[in-house]
């Protein structure tokens, strides 16, 4: 199962 | 100037105890308001967000916000040479070079200083947005520990499924699997013992095993764990801090 990285899920500041 | 005076040390070391596995190098940011730290470990799977308000301090002052870079294994050795119940002030001029941490033992007139060199670091800081979530868990944390750990031995991924008023552990492993099976309790004599289901959706999602064993090695912080789950975003696994919250952002694995 792949594993995304979490920034993916926020934005930058 | 920084001037922050912890009753005990044991809180700042449990801190940084449950962080230094999972993050190296940290901007501990210092307001008027407290210490905030967000820092993402090393695989970018996990993102931790730290706040000891000014509130987990005897005594607390921060006239300027002052970003004290560092590293967190030096850290750990200076913390690791006080005593859990040394009385730890840290100390830090407006533009340091240095993080300053005194510890006074309180039975005796014995106090040991140590001075921390600061580093530069650029870290991304992301906005994290008041996230929905479809399912909240409140329960032991060390009966969380324990799932994390048994479950653990089998795989390096663990299942978690909510449905009504049960959370399901689940761990599929090549030589065999298992589950374990909690249901909403209320001890009305121990509410630490408690186990609160809130739940708007069900869940069904997949975490690295790695993970969530760093995240229990907050365990000590306190007797609850709250565990904030959405479908296809990442779980909140939050720690209660006297005054202010350790908290751990974890992406889910799934298919595309």
């Amino acid at each position: 199962m792949p594993q995304p990285i979490i920034s993916q899920f926020f934005l930058p500041h | 100037m920084l001037e922050g005076k912890f009753d005990e040390a044991s809180l700042l070391k449990k801190v940084i105890d449950a962080m230094k596995d999972s993050v190296k190098l940290c901007n501990f940011n210092c307001t008027e308001n407290g210490i905030s730290v967000q820092a993402i470990d090393d695989s970018r799977v996990l993102l931790i967000s730290l706040l000891i308000e000014a509130g987990s301090f005897e005594d607390y002052r921060c006239d300027r916000n002052i970003v004290l870079g560092l590293e967190m294994e030096s850290l750990n050795k200076i913390i690791k040479n006080g005593n859990a119940s040394d009385m730890l002030t840290l100390v830090a001029e407006d533009s340091p070079d240095a993080l300053n941490l005194i510890f006074e033992d309180k039975r005796r007139d014995r106090i040991a200083e140590y001075s921390l060199k600061l580093m530069d670091i650029d870290q991304d800081f992301l906005k994290i947005e008041d996230m929905k979530f479809d399912a909240v868990v409140n329960m032991p944390s060390a009966e969380f520990a324990k799932i994390c750990r048994d479950m653990k031995t089998l795989s390096e991924s663990l299942q978690i499924i909510i449905t009504k008023d049960s959370v399901k552990f689940n761990s599929e492993g090549d030589f065999g699997s298992g589950s374990v099976v909690i249901k909403s309790f209320t001890d009305l004599e121990k509410t630490e013992e408690s186990v609160r289901i809130t739940l708007e959706k069900p869940i069904n999602l997949t975490f690295g095993a790695k993970y969530l064993n760093d995240i229990i090695k907050s365990t000590p912080l306190a007797s609850q764990v709250t565990i904030k789950l959405c479908d296809k975003q990442p779980a909140l696994f939050e720690y209660q801090l006297p005054s202010g919250y350790l908290r751990f952002y974890l992406a889910p694995k799934f298919e595309d």
